[in-house]
């Protein structure tokens, strides 16, 4: 395993022991303004850890950024890892990053389905759930993204446990959920959601439940048309923008709602690149250029949380 | 690690509802015969779905009886995941 975060190859993909590893070398070269936090463990009881990026002050306003929940949407993990080393090589250079971490902390759940990742490389690499098993069920695994409290069990997932967006038997009944649940509510101060996903190039907000729009709708169409407008002119990679059921489709028991429900304002979903052709295989190659763009529409994101306190 | 060789994944262009509600029927088939990359959501959009070499035939017989236009996006899934890997491996050296 490589023994430092400079000499990572951070235009491959990894597997989730070179990731956790990684996670520890960053820490340790970081110790100033990153710790890892555990904040529970998966259905197969692995780790599932937090960066936490503070510096300093107590219970900060804060932005939670999670990648990997469909396990198989690998370009998610690698630029969720490009972007923390991009957070702590950039935060002492002053600017918006700094401005934004003088201000807030910022976590970020790297493999939010390690059951899942891990089951990508060794066994099926277009596993997209997590790996629960239940009596008397037959098929494995839960879809992460309709398990949440949150318009659960409604249209857009399935009670089917053999189907790709099974909904699960309750509630943040996965262990790999309710450990973010906890802590997000534990922390009680989360102001911004971001949780990333691939493919179809797309920046959506609640709700995914319902056709109905949210309250300050107009301000997140506003903030996602800047987020889409700063991401493209790194690349000129488009995006579309705009509620999840009215862009994409109706999805019930989902992340973002279940964070717009608790009062969190600025809740987004990203759905990373494929450049049109490759789905959940996007070449190595191009994680680099989808990070850069995709922390353009973060950092904007970042910025107009900061800069609208609530 | 299970073997794609000859899977596909295939881009359809729904051109309304209806058509949109055809490939929702594949989604219920049991035993399950595609596995949607992006599900059926609305004309305007793509739905690319990966089907096993073994159904191939049978799925772009159907697509084609009901007048779904398709491209094949993906020709051989194993062949990049192949490539995905050997470039792995290359890094790690």
């Amino acid at each position: 395993l490589e023994r430092s975060t400079s000499s990572f190859s951070y235009s491959s993909y990894h597997t989730l022991e070179e990731i956790y590893s990684w996670i520890d070398n960053l820490v340790t070269e970081h110790s100033d303004i990153v710790s890892k936090i555990h904040i529970g463990n998966s259905f197969e009881n692995r780790s599932i850890l937090v960066l936490k990026f503070s510096t300093g002050g107590s219970q900060r306003p804060a932005i939670w950024i999670d990648t990997g929940i469909h396990s198989r949407e690998w370009i998610t993990h690698a630029t969720g890892i490009w972007i923390a080393k991009k957070i702590v090589n950039e935060y002492s250079k002053g600017g918006v990053l700094t401005d934004i971490l003088n201000a807030m902390d910022i976590f970020i759940e790297l493999v939010t389905n390690p059951d899942g990742f891990a089951f990508t490389h060794s066994m099926n690499r277009l596993w997209r759930k997590n790996k629960s098993t239940r009596p008397g069920i037959f098929c494995i695994g839960v879809d992460l993204n309709r398990n949440w409290n949150s318009g659960f069990g409604g249209n857009g997932s399935n009670n089917n446990p053999c189907s790709e967006t099974y909904h699960g038997p309750s509630p943040q009944s996965e262990p790999e959920v309710a450990a973010i649940v906890n802590f997000i509510t534990g922390h009680g101060n989360v102001k911004a959601l971001i949780s990333i996903h691939s493919y179809s190039q797309m920046l959506m907000y609640p709700y995914g439940h319902s056709l109905q729009p949210v309250a300050n709708q107009e301000e997140l169409y506003h903030l996602a048309k800047g987020a889409v407008k700063a991401l493209y002119e790194v690349h000129g990679i488009e995006y579309i923008f705009g509620s999840i059921s009215t862009t994409l489709y109706v999805a019930s028991g989902i992340t973002v709602d279940w964070a717009y429900d608790r009062g969190i304002k600025y809740a987004f979903s990203f759905e990373l690149r494929d450049t049109g052709r490759y789905g959940f295989l996007l070449p190595a190659s191009q994680i680099i250029p989808t990070a850069q763009e995709t922390w353009l529409a973060i950092l904007t994101i970042m910025e107009h949380t900061r800069t609208h306190p609530y | 690690q299970m073997n794609f060789t000859g899977d596909q994944v295939l881009r359809v262009l729904a051109r309304d509802e209806k058509q949109l509600s055809l490939l929702r029927d594949l989604e219920g088939l049991k035993p399950q015969k595609v596995d949607f990359w992006r599900g059926p959501a609305r004309p305007s959009l793509p739905v690319d779905m990966r089907v096993p070499f073994s159904e191939l035939k049978d799925i772009k017989a159907y697509l084609e009886s009901h007048g779904l236009a398709y491209s094949v996006m993906i020709k051989d899934i194993q062949v990049l995941l192949d490539e995905e890997r050997e470039t792995m491996a290359k890094s790690r050296r």
